[in-house]
């Protein structure tokens, strides 16, 4: 019967696409905000 | 219908192939850039600790029902994510702003005494990362040149 | 081979001056200040000065950097946190001295640069496959991965100079993905699907490369995909690996369909050719796939008119060639001429052996299969575009000839194949799902043999008993045949052949009623 493809982690009925936020093929969860590399101002790099 | 078909040696030598790599899986930290702050250090948590990023995880309007320390939390401590870049926004939205030369986040604790076409001086709280705190600064110069 | 005497040792000095100077605080935004002092290096030792030498250097480096990996992962006792560390900081390094050289090589000419990326690209891929094979089970994705990723990040951020050249960067990639693919190197299969389908690379691709000029190269790369899991699921082999890359791939279609149904649409053919017959449900997801911007009407409509629907008319777009497919020359030849004048007459006689003349050893052709359907209809809609597609007007004709002959005369595997030949065509409103419709109820009805009649039910009723999404036009076709009384479905034997089945009709025929 196959699998309940919703139980796979990603939001099927998101408004948004779901690519920006995919995390992993082998993924349980879609990524957090500070999982995602951004090209923030290099003045915010502080560290 | 079609019944099994005879693997040839090319996808035996294959499936061993995956097998072997089946135990030297990715980490989601090999396609991000280095966490030299907040590194992903994967430990067993109670099943019925929340896991799955609740949805709108990555808007601003989320981030500004955030208390002020917690903007600040991640803002020095999720560098270069999409999580610092929104903490930057919400901090804004709440009249913080940023100083590019100290790395510091201002907020005007009264109208300055002085505003000119460089810079405005007055009163200011500020949030210092080293004390991890808020503090009061008088007669403070805010040059526009390190606005960011 | 032949590295001139010298090279090791001055690559391994320049990739630790170079690893420094990146993390040093000097190193300027970007690196840039630090990359500066370093090419002058470079010139000083002489790496520039010839192709031949700057293709040893990137070579040396490379393997360097996979030694430290391999050493660090050796390490006992070290956590994968300490381990991923100390490969990142050389590698991540290396990465930035690849992307500044490619950004900064040949000043404004962007020819060197990209000849440079394809070249570096070019030997981490020929690096890779030399170690897979030779170190086989304990060959390690790890710093390959990290590598090809963070080197496709830094070269899709967002600078004039990279957007200049950012649709040779994709094919670049997507050229040595292609080189990598799981089939040529399975190690790295894992790696290679967390690549392609990394979000960045996605959205690039797909999103914003405009004209869908990206659409070609990714969907190579989903059938390069297909095609390493096509016999293990043909075999339902699901190992533990098998059933992980198989899970990786639903999810990534599941982004696909959600994000990008149209490129589905566009490019089902292709996918179900590689796709196993028995992979149900993976084949479902994809033809379950329409354009964003059409409205589908609830199959389950009561008296619902598909002639009536506004898009049933229109062909879909398919990006395969069919007519190529239809191999040997000769063979298309006599398909034609049948067609159009039902001669040669031994055309359908000889049908069935064309088909079984099959290259890989299995029985039957099934992409020539696959193209002779899709062909065949194609060849029929136009000259039904008048009077319209239905039950009374698709047949007589040269086109259903050929379905009846092959639905009478192939054996089971034969039969079976070129009726999902034809249920890979029920998707969503359009006049292939339309026509292909009326040829599956056509040759139920027609059927003068009860066996035609239970496979035709069993190639429809095996998608509608998975899991979702089902595709609209299989629902629509399902519904005519067990609601229009004309085809007297229920009162066909097969379907009170065991208990089970009885059921299992009457629960699908509950569900759509």
């Amino acid at each position: 019967p196959g699998i309940d493809l919703t139980t796979l982690g990603l939001n099927l009925n998101s408004p948004e696409n779901l690519y920006s936020m995919f995390q992993s093929p082998f993924a349980e969860s879609a990524c957090r905000p500070q999982d995602i590399d951004y090209h923030v101002p290099a003045e915010y790099l502080t560290n | 219908p079609l019944g099994p078909i005879q693997l040839t040696k090319d996808q035996h030598y294959q499936l061993s192939n995956l097998e072997a790599a089946y135990h030297h899986l990715p980490h989601p930290s090999d396609s991000e850039r280095m966490r030299h702050f907040l590194p992903r250090n994967p430990c067993p948590t109670p099943t019925y600790y929340p896991s799955a990023t609740f949805p709108h995880a990555d808007t601003v309007e989320l981030y500004q029902r955030c208390s002020t320390e917690t903007l600040f939390f991640i803002f020095y401590y999720m560098e270069g994510t999409k999580a610092q870049y929104l903490a930057a926004k919400a901090l804004k939205k709440q009249s913080w702003r940023f100083h590019t030369k100290y790395m510091m986040w201002f907020q005007r604790h009264e109208e300055p005494k002085q505003i000119t076409e460089e810079y405005e001086q007055g009163t200011y709280i500020y949030f210092d990362y080293e004390k991890w705190g808020q503090k009061k600064k008088e007669g403070f110069t805010f040059e526009y040149r390190y606005l960011e | 081979f032949d590295d001139p005497a010298g090279l090791h040792e001055k690559t391994e000095f320049l990739l630790r001056e170079w690893v420094n100077m990146y993390h040093s605080p000097q190193a300027g935004r970007d690196s840039f200040k630090a990359f500066n002092a370093f090419v002058q290096q470079m010139h000083t030792q002489g790496i520039l000065k010839t192709d031949d030498l700057i293709t040893r250097f990137f070579r040396l480096c490379t393997e360097m950097c996979v030694d430290l990996c391999y050493r660090a992962l050796s390490e006992a006792g070290q956590s994968q946190t300490m381990i991923r560390a100390k490969c990142f900081h050389t590698l991540d390094a290396f990465v930035r001295l690849i992307a500044l050289l490619v950004k900064h090589s040949g000043d404004t000419n962007t020819v060197t640069k990209i000849n440079l990326l394809n070249k570096v690209l070019g030997i981490m891929a020929g690096v890779l496959l030399q170690d897979h094979e030779v170190r086989f089970a304990e060959f390690q994705q790890l710093p390959y991965h990290r590598i090809f990723i963070m080197l496709f990040i830094e070269l899709n951020a967002p600078e004039p100079i990279l957007e200049a050249i950012n649709f040779e960067v994709l094919t670049a990639f997507c050229h040595v993905f292609h080189i990598l693919r799981p089939a040529k190197a399975p190690g790295f299969a894992y790696a290679w699907l967390e690549l392609i389908s990394h979000r960045v690379f996605i959205g690039r691709l797909l999103a914003l490369t405009p004209n869908q000029r990206g659409w070609g190269f990714y969907a190579q790369l989903l059938v390069d995909l297909f095609k390493i899991l096509a016999p293990f699921l043909r075999n339902a082999d699901m190992t533990k690996p098998v059933q992980l890359l198989y899970k990786g791939t639903l999810r990534v279609l599941l982004v696909l369909l959600h994000d990008f149904p149209e490129f589905l649409c566009d490019y089902h053919y292709a996918f179900c050719d590689v796709i196993p017959p028995n992979c149900i449900q993976m084949r479902n997801l994809i033809l379950s796939a329409f354009p964003r911007t059409m409205r589908l009407p609830d199959p389950f409509t009561v008296n619902l008119v598909v002639e009536h629907l506004p898009d049933i008319n229109k062909a879909p777009r398919i990006l395969t060639n069919i007519v190529s497919l239809i191999q040997p020359a000769s063979f298309k030849k006599d398909l034609d001429s049948y067609l159009k004048s039902r001669a040669p007459i031994t055309f359908l006689s000889e049908l069935k052996s064309n088909l079984q003349a099959n290259p890989q050893g299995s029985r039957y052709d099934i992409p020539l299969i696959n193209a002779l359907v899709l062909y065949v209809g194609t060849q029929a809609i136009p000259l039904l575009q008048t009077k319209g597609v239905s039950m009374s007007t698709i047949a007589p004709s040269s086109h259903m000839d050929i379905f009846e002959n092959l639905a009478v005369n192939l054996d089971t595997e034969g039969r079976y194949l070129f009726l999902t030949a034809i249920a890979n065509q029920l998707r969503y409103p359009n006049s292939h799902t339309h026509y292909f419709s009326c040829a599956l109820l056509y040759l139920f009805r027609q059927a003068n043999d009860q066996t035609i009649q239970e496979l035709i039910t069993r190639v429809l009723l095996e998608r509608l008993i998975v899991n979702r999404p089902h595709p609209w036009g299989l629902l629509i076709t399902f519904i005519e045949l067990i609601k229009n009384q004309n085809f007297k479905f229920w009162d066909h034997e097969f379907v009170r052949c065991a208990p089970e089945i009885e059921k299992l009709f009457e629960n699908v025929a509950r569900s759509c009623y």
